[in-house]
């Protein structure tokens, strides 16, 4: 069986100023196994 | 073995073989020629011009899934499903776990139930709890965590409305998360009944103290109000896409635009809109559960569901290599959309079923039935009355849930709440 997300989140960018990261950053790799509760991204 | 095989007396137990085969083969027939009549019917009309009907999907790819597409897939899977729901012998229980554990890889420390004589079959044991504590949540508050067990298959940006481009896997939004928002007649599938609320509601959003209308309101992207319709049907020529007998095909540059022309928006494609002001996007996740995987699902964030939509489609296997093969295979499938908001604007959770798991469960909707006889002859039924007033069937039966809570209009889960589950058969 499979669960799909498909959900609307802040674009993940580069600051221009301080040029941290921003908005949505995926935190997987394709074909990673996870576990119930771990972390597939953040904003 | 040869001189047990040759020796010992082989007993057929031919009348009841014979008998489920034979009422295999009688349901096959009748699809097959049910489908044959619908084909002839529908070139017919089509030269007299009358109505359109709904195009049957063709599943296209290799011979396994011709093969797979003959075979009478959700009765194998209702079968599959009474079998593992027959009782196992009591001292048989834990030797027969151990083994499914050993095959599958199951971690029976987790398991919350320690004595599995507890589980009179195989159909509970999958359905099996896990210990508190052993799935601790991701400590970031801004974490979209892990529905399930399982392996991340698929993940990124949505561009143009393909959730995928990656070849035999692309498909549009449309086509799973189903058309149109819904009409009047939805019913409502709250948890308390006496507050269900049969119709679509309007309301305030109150951030900038605009007034728009609940069906005119999906999300407020860069300033700009969508419609749910504006950003995921866009007029009728996508809709004729999305019908497409075959999902594989990657929308090009002229249909795509043909949707921006559609738009109320104004004359640029939605998804140009989306990415140019560079401030929203829509991602997605597909995460695949293993036979052997922890089957309840869980809400990965705070968010609230509104809506659900169930389409009651086929059972292929969702293994990976059929994902591969099969285009568009979650649109075929039998899935439960769920459909509703969090912090950043929408979100939609997609559990799909499978052959050997094909019934999906969700704990606060009490009227959902899924891979149930009832629910496709409804699903047919639907079909054959929407053809008949000449209008698309939508595919799927729609439910809302602004009954459980008037405030929020939806009903509320909490990251890391158990939603429900994937049940055998």
């Amino acid at each position: 069986s499979t669960i799909v997300l498909v959900f609307e989140a802040p674009i993940g960018e580069a600051d221009p100023q301080t040029g941290a990261h921003k908005g949505w950053t995926w935190a997987v790799e394709k074909g990673q196994r996870v576990k119930m509760g771990q972390a597939l991204g953040y904003v | 073995l040869r001189t047990a095989l040759n020796d010992s007396k082989i007993q057929w137990f031919h009348i009841p073989v014979g008998l489920g085969i034979g009422f295999l083969g009688l349901v096959q027939f009748y699809r097959v020629s049910k489908r044959e009549r619908e084909k002839q019917e529908f070139e017919g009309q089509d030269a007299e011009g009358k109505a359109k009907k709904r195009p049957r999907i063709r599943h296209e790819g290799p011979w396994q899934v011709q093969l797979m597409s003959a075979l009478p897939l959700k009765a194998l899977s209702r079968l599959w499903g009474k079998f593992n729901e027959l009782e196992i012998p009591y001292y048989l229980r834990v030797p027969g776990f151990k083994l499914y554990s050993y095959i599958f890889g199951v971690n029976l420390d987790e398991v919350a139930e320690p004595d599995l004589h507890v589980y009179p079959n195989l159909a509970a044991f999958f359905y099996r709890t896990l210990k508190p504590g052993v799935r601790p949540l991701d400590p970031n508050p801004n974490a979209l965590v892990s529905p399930a067990d399982g392996r991340v298959l698929q993940f990124g940006q949505i561009e143009g409305g393909d959730i995928e481009q990656v070849k035999g896997m692309t498909y549009t939004v449309d086509a799973l998360l189903g058309q149109r928002t819904p009409t009047p007649s939805i019913s409502s599938a709250s948890q308390s009944d006496d507050e269900g609320d049969a119709s679509v509601r309007s309301r305030e959003l109150r951030e900038d103290g605009e007034l728009v209308k609940k069906d005119e309101e999906f999300a407020r992207v860069n300033g700009i109000t969508y419609t749910l319709p504006d950003l995921f049907s866009g007029g009728s020529k996508f809709k004729k896409h999305s019908d497409l007998e075959d999902q594989s095909v990657k929308p090009s540059a002229v249909s795509v635009a043909e949707v921006g022309v559609d738009l109320a928006l104004g004359e640029k494609p939605w998804y140009d809109l989306l990415s140019e002001e560079r401030r929203h996007s829509l991602y997605y996740a597909v995460v695949y559960l293993a036979p052997g995987d922890y089957h309840r699902f869980h809400s990965p964030t705070n968010w609230v569901v509104e809506r659900r939509r169930h389409f009651a489609g086929e059972l292929f296997s969702v293994s990976p290599y059929l994902q591969r093969t099969l285009p568009g295979l979650f649109t075929l499938n039998e899935r439960v959309v769920l459909l509703g908001r969090w912090r950043y604007g929408f979100f939609s959770y997609v559990p799909v079923g499978a052959t050997n798991v094909g019934s999906i469960k969700i704990n606060f909707d009490r009227e959902l039935r899924t891979n149930s006889l009832t629910t496709d002859t409804a699903a047919d039924r639907a079909a054959e009355e929407a053809q008949k007033r000449g209008e698309q069937y939508a595919g799927y039966a729609e439910a809302s849930y602004e009954g459980a809570s008037p405030i929020l209009h939806g009903h509320a889960l909490r990251k890391g709440e158990e939603m429900g589950g994937f049940q055998l058969g």
